[in-house]
């Protein structure tokens, strides 16, 4: 039942 | 739905609070919540995305540490940023849904003080000129 979960965080959008 | 129902002015609290609950209960909950909550705050009917804003402010008192990290993540604070941009959904956006949507980014900052990503976005949004003063 384990799912892989990926942790990475974006980067702060440049607007 | 039914917490963010824009044709009910009234806040449906049965349902902010069954939506914590399950928030809670999940093991991925606060992220699949996070998503939810963005798409509606993005929401052009103004009633959805400020019933939105009052669910997550919700959430960040009901939901503990697993659900602060999660919005202290770059991946949720920029889907609120985008409300804020003219370039993004800051076009269909009211005035009020912007001006929450504010104030909630600017209380994070005061509340987690440790989140580093909180201090960015809000810094970044006062350098180009979107939060003033």
């Amino acid at each position: 039942t384990a799912s892989f979960h990926d942790d990475s965080d974006e980067d702060l959008l440049n607007i | 739905d039914e917490a963010t129902d824009p044709s009910i002015s009234e806040e449906n609290w049965e349902c902010i609070q069954r939506f914590c609950a399950q928030v809670n209960a999940a093991a991925e909950g606060p992220l699949f919540a996070l998503r939810l909550l963005a798409h509606k705050i993005q929401s052009p009917q103004e009633g959805e995305a400020l019933h939105a804003l009052t669910v997550l402010e919700t959430c960040v008192n009901n939901c503990g540490e697993r659900f602060h990290s999660e919005m202290a993540k770059f991946r949720f604070l920029n889907e609120l940023i985008k409300v804020l941009s003219p370039k993004y959904y800051g076009i269909w956006s009211s005035e009020k849904v912007k001006s929450r949507v504010t104030e909630v980014i600017f209380s994070w900052t005061v509340w987690f003080p440790q989140e580093v990503k909180i201090q960015d976005a809000y810094q970044m949004l006062k350098k180009q000129g979107i939060v003033k003063g």
